[in-house]
Protein backbone atom coordinates (compact mmCIF):
# COMPACT_ATOMS: atom_id res chain seq x y z
CA UNK A 1 0.00 0.00 0.00
CA UNK A 2 2.89 2.35 0.52
CA UNK A 3 3.91 1.80 -3.10
CA UNK A 4 0.72 3.32 -4.35
CA UNK A 5 -0.07 6.68 -3.19
CA UNK A 6 -0.96 9.38 -6.44
CA UNK A 7 -0.02 11.88 -7.12
CA UNK A 8 3.30 10.52 -5.12
CA UNK A 9 3.59 7.49 -7.32
CA UNK A 10 2.14 7.03 -10.58
CA UNK A 11 1.67 4.43 -13.03
CA UNK A 12 4.53 3.52 -15.49
CA UNK A 13 5.62 6.55 -17.81
CA UNK A 14 5.64 6.04 -21.55
CA UNK A 15 7.00 8.38 -24.11
CA UNK A 16 9.23 10.72 -21.97
CA UNK A 17 11.73 10.20 -24.53
CA UNK A 18 13.41 12.61 -26.22
CA UNK A 19 13.21 14.30 -22.61
CA UNK A 20 11.44 17.49 -21.85
CA UNK A 21 8.81 19.27 -20.23
CA UNK A 22 9.01 19.47 -16.27
CA UNK A 23 10.79 15.95 -15.09
CA UNK A 24 13.44 17.68 -17.47
CA UNK A 25 16.03 20.44 -16.47
CA UNK A 26 18.32 20.52 -18.96
CA UNK A 27 21.31 18.22 -20.94
CA UNK A 28 24.92 18.09 -19.62
CA UNK A 29 27.92 19.67 -20.72
CA UNK A 30 31.14 17.52 -21.78
CA UNK A 31 34.36 18.17 -20.58
CA UNK A 32 37.61 16.83 -21.25
CA UNK A 33 40.45 15.80 -18.31
CA UNK A 34 43.82 14.69 -19.77
CA UNK A 35 45.27 11.83 -17.93
CA UNK A 36 48.75 12.76 -19.24
CA UNK A 37 48.46 16.15 -17.50
CA UNK A 38 50.15 16.38 -14.08
CA UNK A 39 47.14 15.40 -11.88
CA UNK A 40 47.17 19.00 -10.02
CA UNK A 41 46.19 20.89 -13.66
CA UNK A 42 43.81 18.39 -14.83
CA UNK A 43 40.67 19.73 -13.39
CA UNK A 44 41.62 23.38 -14.33
CA UNK A 45 39.27 24.21 -16.72
CA UNK A 46 36.45 22.24 -15.38
CA UNK A 47 36.59 24.49 -12.13
CA UNK A 48 37.30 27.35 -13.47
CA UNK A 49 33.93 26.96 -15.54
CA UNK A 50 31.74 25.41 -12.31
CA UNK A 51 33.66 27.50 -9.72
CA UNK A 52 30.86 29.94 -8.52
CA UNK A 53 28.04 26.48 -8.47
CA UNK A 54 31.31 24.65 -6.62
CA UNK A 55 31.58 27.43 -4.23
CA UNK A 56 27.50 27.72 -4.15
CA UNK A 57 27.22 24.00 -2.40
CA UNK A 58 29.94 24.29 -0.41
CA UNK A 59 28.16 27.38 1.46
CA UNK A 60 25.28 24.91 1.75
CA UNK A 61 27.05 22.55 3.56
CA UNK A 62 28.78 24.85 5.68
CA UNK A 63 25.63 26.38 6.67
CA UNK A 64 24.55 22.93 6.97
CA UNK A 65 27.46 22.05 9.51
CA UNK A 66 26.65 25.20 11.51
CA UNK A 67 23.08 24.59 11.77
CA UNK A 68 24.36 21.25 13.79
CA UNK A 69 27.24 23.18 15.33
CA UNK A 70 26.15 26.59 15.52
CA UNK A 71 29.69 27.54 17.22
CA UNK A 72 31.46 27.23 13.55
CA UNK A 73 33.93 24.77 15.27
CA UNK A 74 32.84 21.80 12.87
CA UNK A 75 33.87 23.98 9.75
CA UNK A 76 36.81 25.30 11.71
CA UNK A 77 37.64 21.22 12.72
CA UNK A 78 37.59 19.91 9.01
CA UNK A 79 39.46 23.18 7.67
CA UNK A 80 42.48 22.43 10.36
CA UNK A 81 42.39 18.67 10.56
CA UNK A 82 41.37 17.18 6.55
CA UNK A 83 44.22 18.74 5.07
CA UNK A 84 46.33 16.76 6.98
CA UNK A 85 44.43 13.76 5.26
CA UNK A 86 44.64 14.85 1.79
CA UNK A 87 48.47 13.63 2.23
CA UNK A 88 47.49 10.28 3.20
CA UNK A 89 45.04 9.65 0.27
CA UNK A 90 46.56 7.50 -3.01
CA UNK A 91 47.65 9.07 -5.85
CA UNK A 92 46.33 10.75 -7.90
CA UNK A 93 43.47 12.23 -6.14
CA UNK A 94 45.48 13.87 -3.10
CA UNK A 95 46.77 16.07 -5.75
CA UNK A 96 43.87 16.32 -8.11
CA UNK A 97 41.87 17.49 -4.82
CA UNK A 98 44.55 20.19 -4.31
CA UNK A 99 44.44 21.52 -7.75
CA UNK A 100 40.95 21.67 -7.51
CA UNK A 101 41.32 23.66 -4.21
CA UNK A 102 43.95 25.91 -5.87
CA UNK A 103 41.59 27.05 -9.11
CA UNK A 104 38.32 27.29 -6.94
CA UNK A 105 39.92 28.84 -3.65
CA UNK A 106 37.94 26.85 -1.37
CA UNK A 107 39.65 25.84 1.62
CA UNK A 108 41.85 22.24 1.16
CA UNK A 109 39.88 20.70 4.09
CA UNK A 110 36.26 21.59 2.33
CA UNK A 111 37.15 20.51 -0.87
CA UNK A 112 38.36 16.91 0.75
CA UNK A 113 35.33 16.84 2.60
CA UNK A 114 33.35 17.01 -0.33
CA UNK A 115 35.69 14.12 -1.85
CA UNK A 116 34.59 11.27 1.15
CA UNK A 117 31.39 12.73 2.08
CA UNK A 118 30.20 8.98 1.01
CA UNK A 119 31.89 7.70 3.79
CA UNK A 120 31.37 10.84 5.94
CA UNK A 121 27.65 10.51 5.18
CA UNK A 122 27.17 7.23 6.93
CA UNK A 123 27.65 9.44 9.83
CA UNK B 1 19.47 5.60 -6.40
CA UNK B 2 18.18 3.20 -8.97
CA UNK B 3 20.45 1.45 -11.24
CA UNK B 4 19.15 -1.09 -13.77
CA UNK B 5 21.69 -3.32 -15.89
CA UNK B 6 18.99 -4.77 -19.31
CA UNK B 7 19.97 -6.95 -21.82
CA UNK B 8 18.04 -6.44 -24.79
CA UNK B 9 16.74 -9.37 -27.52
CA UNK B 10 19.26 -8.66 -29.49
CA UNK B 11 22.38 -9.27 -26.76
CA UNK B 12 22.84 -5.36 -25.88
CA UNK B 13 23.89 -4.25 -22.36
CA UNK B 14 21.33 -0.75 -21.52
CA UNK B 15 22.57 0.53 -18.19
CA UNK B 16 20.63 3.39 -16.48
CA UNK B 17 20.84 5.17 -13.43
CA UNK B 18 19.41 7.93 -11.81
CA UNK B 19 21.78 9.72 -8.71
CA UNK B 20 19.62 10.66 -5.87
CA UNK B 21 21.17 12.40 -2.76
CA UNK B 22 20.54 15.12 -0.59
CA UNK B 23 18.60 13.35 1.69
CA UNK B 24 17.85 15.32 5.73
CA UNK B 25 20.58 18.13 4.65
CA UNK B 26 18.60 20.46 4.52
CA UNK B 27 14.54 21.34 3.07
CA UNK B 28 13.63 24.36 0.87
CA UNK B 29 10.02 25.21 2.50
CA UNK B 30 9.35 27.72 -0.34
CA UNK B 31 10.98 25.70 -3.20
CA UNK B 32 9.36 22.05 -1.75
CA UNK B 33 13.12 20.64 -2.38
CA UNK B 34 15.60 19.39 -0.89
CA UNK B 35 18.90 22.36 -0.41
CA UNK B 36 21.94 19.98 -1.58
CA UNK B 37 20.47 18.09 -4.03
CA UNK B 38 19.44 21.67 -5.82
CA UNK B 39 22.80 22.96 -5.82
CA UNK B 40 24.35 20.05 -7.05
CA UNK B 41 22.31 20.04 -10.18
CA UNK B 42 24.10 23.03 -11.60
CA UNK B 43 27.72 20.81 -11.00
CA UNK B 44 26.50 18.20 -13.33
CA UNK B 45 29.24 17.19 -16.03
CA UNK B 46 29.93 14.61 -18.41
CA UNK B 47 33.65 14.02 -18.54
CA UNK B 48 36.04 12.37 -21.34
CA UNK B 49 39.03 10.92 -19.60
CA UNK B 50 41.68 10.63 -22.25
CA UNK B 51 45.58 9.21 -22.18
CA UNK B 52 47.62 9.90 -25.41
CA UNK B 53 44.10 11.51 -26.83
CA UNK B 54 42.31 8.51 -26.47
CA UNK B 55 39.29 8.26 -24.16
CA UNK B 56 40.15 5.73 -21.87
CA UNK B 57 36.83 6.47 -20.11
CA UNK B 58 33.95 8.93 -19.58
CA UNK B 59 31.97 9.69 -16.57
CA UNK B 60 28.86 11.70 -15.36
CA UNK B 61 30.25 13.83 -12.39
CA UNK B 62 29.76 15.96 -9.82
CA UNK B 63 32.61 19.22 -10.62
CA UNK B 64 34.79 18.96 -7.88
CA UNK B 65 34.61 15.40 -7.03
CA UNK B 66 37.27 13.00 -7.90
CA UNK B 67 36.34 10.04 -7.72
CA UNK B 68 33.57 8.30 -10.27
CA UNK B 69 29.76 7.28 -9.39
CA UNK B 70 28.70 6.74 -13.08
CA UNK B 71 31.05 5.76 -16.21
CA UNK B 72 31.37 3.40 -19.21
CA UNK B 73 34.82 2.37 -20.53
CA UNK B 74 33.55 1.96 -24.20
CA UNK B 75 32.87 -1.10 -25.74
CA UNK B 76 34.18 -2.90 -22.30
CA UNK B 77 31.72 -2.41 -19.30
CA UNK B 78 29.77 0.08 -17.63
CA UNK B 79 29.18 0.90 -13.90
CA UNK B 80 27.19 2.85 -11.45
CA UNK B 81 27.42 2.87 -7.82
CA UNK B 82 24.64 2.73 -4.80
CA UNK B 83 24.36 3.64 -1.78
CA UNK B 84 24.76 0.66 0.92
CA UNK B 85 23.48 1.02 4.20
CA UNK B 86 25.18 -0.59 7.42
CA UNK B 87 26.38 -0.22 11.01
CA UNK B 88 29.61 -1.28 9.84
CA UNK B 89 29.81 1.71 8.24
CA UNK B 90 32.08 4.76 6.34
CA UNK B 91 32.94 6.33 9.74
CA UNK B 92 34.54 2.78 10.79
CA UNK B 93 36.42 3.06 7.77
CA UNK B 94 37.61 6.50 8.62
CA UNK B 95 38.43 6.16 11.98
CA UNK B 96 40.89 3.22 10.87
CA UNK B 97 42.09 5.49 8.33
CA UNK B 98 43.31 8.29 10.99
CA UNK B 99 44.72 5.47 13.11
CA UNK B 100 46.94 4.03 10.52
CA UNK B 101 45.49 1.53 9.32
CA UNK B 102 45.02 2.26 5.54
CA UNK B 103 44.42 -0.90 3.79
CA UNK B 104 41.05 -0.05 2.42
CA UNK B 105 40.41 2.28 -0.48
CA UNK B 106 37.77 5.17 -0.16
CA UNK B 107 34.54 3.82 -2.45
CA UNK B 108 34.50 6.38 -5.28
CA UNK B 109 38.42 6.22 -5.64
CA UNK B 110 38.16 2.27 -6.42
CA UNK B 111 35.38 2.68 -8.92
CA UNK B 112 37.57 5.59 -10.39
CA UNK B 113 40.29 3.26 -10.69
CA UNK B 114 38.65 0.70 -12.00
CA UNK B 115 37.26 2.73 -14.87
CA UNK B 116 40.97 3.61 -15.64
CA UNK B 117 42.50 0.63 -15.50
CA UNK B 118 40.29 -2.74 -15.41
CA UNK B 119 40.67 -4.37 -18.69
CA UNK B 120 37.56 -6.40 -18.67
CA UNK B 121 34.31 -6.49 -17.33
CA UNK B 122 35.39 -9.94 -15.73
CA UNK B 123 38.60 -8.03 -14.66
CA UNK B 124 36.41 -5.15 -13.13
CA UNK B 125 34.36 -7.26 -11.59
CA UNK B 126 36.83 -9.27 -9.61
CA UNK B 127 38.42 -5.84 -8.46
CA UNK B 128 34.76 -4.48 -7.06
CA UNK B 129 34.15 -8.13 -5.59
CA UNK B 130 37.82 -8.31 -3.84
CA UNK B 131 39.36 -5.00 -2.89
CA UNK B 132 38.63 -3.86 1.02
CA UNK B 133 36.35 -0.54 1.01
CA UNK B 134 36.80 1.93 3.76
CA UNK B 135 32.44 1.88 3.16
CA UNK B 136 29.87 -0.88 2.53
CA UNK B 137 28.44 -0.11 -1.30
CA UNK B 138 26.63 -1.36 -4.45
CA UNK B 139 28.08 -2.06 -7.80
CA UNK B 140 26.08 -2.13 -10.67
CA UNK B 141 28.11 -3.29 -13.95
CA UNK B 142 27.02 -4.15 -17.25
CA UNK B 143 29.32 -5.64 -19.93
CA UNK B 144 29.98 -6.19 -23.80
CA UNK B 145 28.76 -9.82 -23.89
CA UNK B 146 25.67 -11.37 -23.35
CA UNK B 147 24.63 -12.27 -19.49
CA UNK B 148 27.04 -9.32 -18.76
CA UNK B 149 25.50 -7.16 -16.23
CA UNK B 150 25.61 -7.76 -12.06
CA UNK B 151 25.25 -6.15 -8.99
CA UNK B 152 28.25 -6.55 -6.61
CA UNK B 153 26.33 -6.31 -2.72
CA UNK B 154 28.99 -4.89 -0.58
CA UNK B 155 30.25 -4.78 2.95
CA UNK B 156 33.32 -2.82 3.83
CA UNK B 157 35.95 -6.08 3.78
CA UNK B 158 33.69 -8.71 1.71
CA UNK B 159 31.93 -9.37 -1.58
CA UNK B 160 28.44 -10.48 0.38
CA UNK B 161 26.69 -11.51 -3.03
CA UNK B 162 26.74 -10.87 -6.64
CA UNK B 163 23.26 -11.26 -8.44
CA UNK B 164 23.97 -12.11 -12.04
CA UNK B 165 21.86 -11.17 -15.73
CA UNK B 166 20.60 -15.15 -16.13
CA UNK B 167 18.29 -15.25 -19.37
CA UNK B 168 17.85 -18.83 -18.50
CA UNK B 169 16.09 -17.96 -15.60
CA UNK B 170 14.50 -15.52 -17.46
CA UNK B 171 16.25 -12.80 -15.63
CA UNK B 172 17.14 -10.33 -18.21
CA UNK B 173 17.97 -7.85 -16.02
CA UNK B 174 18.87 -6.64 -12.68
CA UNK B 175 18.18 -3.37 -10.58
CA UNK B 176 19.12 -2.20 -7.63
CA UNK B 177 18.12 1.04 -5.13
CA UNK B 178 19.52 1.02 -1.50
CA UNK B 179 18.46 -1.97 -0.34
CA UNK B 180 19.99 -6.09 -0.40
CA UNK B 181 18.38 -7.73 -3.58
CA UNK B 182 17.60 -10.66 -1.14
CA UNK B 183 15.68 -8.71 1.78
CA UNK B 184 12.72 -6.52 1.79
CA UNK B 185 13.44 -2.62 1.32
CA UNK B 186 12.45 0.04 3.58
CA UNK B 187 8.51 0.03 3.32
CA UNK B 188 8.83 3.67 3.49
CA UNK B 189 11.00 3.65 0.70
CA UNK B 190 10.33 1.21 -1.74
CA UNK B 191 11.38 2.33 -5.42
CA UNK B 192 12.44 -1.34 -6.62
CA UNK B 193 8.72 -2.26 -6.58
CA UNK B 194 7.32 0.26 -8.72
CA UNK B 195 10.78 0.32 -11.48
CA UNK B 196 10.57 -3.75 -11.50
CA UNK B 197 6.66 -3.48 -12.37
CA UNK B 198 7.60 -1.05 -14.86
CA UNK B 199 10.60 -2.69 -16.07
CA UNK B 200 8.22 -6.02 -16.75
CA UNK B 201 5.74 -4.12 -18.03
CA UNK B 202 8.25 -2.75 -20.57
CA UNK B 203 9.55 -6.60 -21.98
CA UNK B 204 12.96 -7.59 -22.82
CA UNK B 205 11.64 -7.12 -26.48
CA UNK B 206 10.83 -3.39 -26.11
CA UNK B 207 13.73 -2.60 -23.66
CA UNK B 208 15.89 0.24 -25.36
CA UNK B 209 17.84 3.63 -23.94
CA UNK B 210 14.08 5.16 -24.60
CA UNK B 211 12.30 2.96 -22.78
CA UNK B 212 14.62 2.60 -19.82
CA UNK B 213 14.38 6.57 -19.47
CA UNK B 214 10.38 6.29 -19.32
CA UNK B 215 11.26 3.72 -16.26
CA UNK B 216 13.93 6.51 -14.64
CA UNK B 217 11.37 9.00 -14.96
CA UNK B 218 8.22 7.38 -13.05
CA UNK B 219 7.75 8.75 -9.72
CA UNK B 220 9.11 7.53 -6.82
CA UNK B 221 12.15 6.02 -9.43
CA UNK B 222 12.36 9.91 -9.98
CA UNK B 223 11.96 11.98 -6.77
CA UNK B 224 13.21 15.28 -5.10
CA UNK B 225 16.47 13.84 -4.49
CA UNK B 226 17.18 12.84 -7.96
CA UNK B 227 19.60 14.95 -9.27
CA UNK B 228 20.38 13.53 -12.73
CA UNK B 229 19.79 10.45 -15.44
CA UNK B 230 22.43 8.88 -17.25
CA UNK B 231 22.13 6.07 -20.25
CA UNK B 232 25.15 3.97 -21.51
CA UNK B 233 25.19 1.22 -23.91
CA UNK B 234 28.36 -0.37 -23.75
CA UNK B 235 28.60 -1.78 -27.06
CA UNK B 236 28.67 1.73 -29.18
CA UNK B 237 30.47 3.40 -26.53
CA UNK B 238 27.27 5.59 -25.48
CA UNK B 239 27.19 7.58 -22.33
CA UNK B 240 24.18 10.40 -22.31
CA UNK B 241 23.02 12.17 -19.19
CA UNK B 242 20.11 14.42 -17.96
CA UNK B 243 19.30 16.99 -15.05
CA UNK B 244 16.55 16.02 -13.67
CA UNK B 245 13.32 18.12 -11.59
CA UNK B 246 10.19 16.23 -9.81
CA UNK B 247 7.93 19.11 -9.96
CA UNK B 248 5.55 18.83 -6.67
CA UNK B 249 3.81 16.51 -5.72
CA UNK B 250 6.84 14.51 -6.15
CA UNK B 251 7.91 11.52 -3.15
CA UNK B 252 10.62 13.45 -1.15
CA UNK B 253 12.56 10.65 -1.68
Amino acid sequence: STQFIPPFTEDCRSDMYPPSGPTFRGDVSWYTVDLDSPPRERWTALITDKKTALVDVMQAIRDLANAFVPSGKLIELVDITLPFMVNTLPNPFGEEIRGISDVSGIPLGEVVLFNIFYEVFTV
Amino acid sequence: CTSVVAEDDKGNLLHGRNLDFGLFMGWDIKNKSWIISEKLKPLVVNLDFKRNNQTVFKSTNFAGYVGMLTGIKPHMFSLTMNERFSLDGGYIGILEWILGKRDGMWMSFLTRSVLENAKSYEDAKALLAQTKLLAPAYFILGGNQTGQGCIVTRSRLLSIDILEIDLKLGRWYVLETNYDHWKEPLFLDDRRTPAMKCMNRTTQANISLKTMYDVLSTKPVLNKLTTYTTLMQVSEGKLKSYIRDCPSPCMPW
